[in-house]
């Protein structure tokens, strides 16, 4: 049961009608105040469905990351009239040294026949010294 | 010129890795 904090979701990637946003958690993990949690959420407003999505990510030597299972890989077409579909996948950063955190990240996907391949830098994380009670 | 990144990364991690 992660409860969102009250910080407002980094959106760290926006093209292709597929949005991908990092919430941060408000507690850490018991007895690991060095763990960020992080929930990932990926949303779709593209008029075909985009499929075999997958999310990895890399931090520096001095940091661990760990990705959980996604709830799923594809989302359907975007359909105005049904609820937004979106697929949720916990990360969770461990951070002992509290430096400040960089996460580069590859997102695949398939948008109906074309395959998309991005990368990108995350930067805009909760100060390390906030974590647990963000 | 940027400067030097001396930050040295882990591999990229999926969840099924």
């Amino acid at each position: 049961s992660i409860k969102p904090s009250s910080m407002l979701p980094v959106t760290i990637f926006d093209k292709h009608s597929l949005r991908v946003l990092f919430h941060f958690a408000r507690d850490c993990p018991p007895a690991r105040p060095d763990v960020l949690v992080v929930i990932i959420s990926m949303l779709s407003s593209a008029p075909v469905p985009i499929t075999n999505i997958r999310f990895q990510s890399a931090v520096p030597k001095t940091m661990r990351v760990k990705l959980q299972p996604p709830s799923g890989t594809e989302l359907p077409a975007f359909n105005p009239i049904l609820p937004p579909a979106a697929i949720t996948q916990v990360l969770l950063l461990a951070n002992p040294h509290k430096e400040k955190v960089r996460l580069r990240y590859k997102l695949t996907f398939d948008l109906g026949e074309e395959s998309h391949d991005e990368s990108g830098d995350v930067e805009q994380f909760p100060p390390p010294e906030s974590w647990g009670n963000l | 010129s940027q400067s030097g990144d001396a930050t040295t990364w882990n591999s990229f991690q999926s969840s099924d890795t």
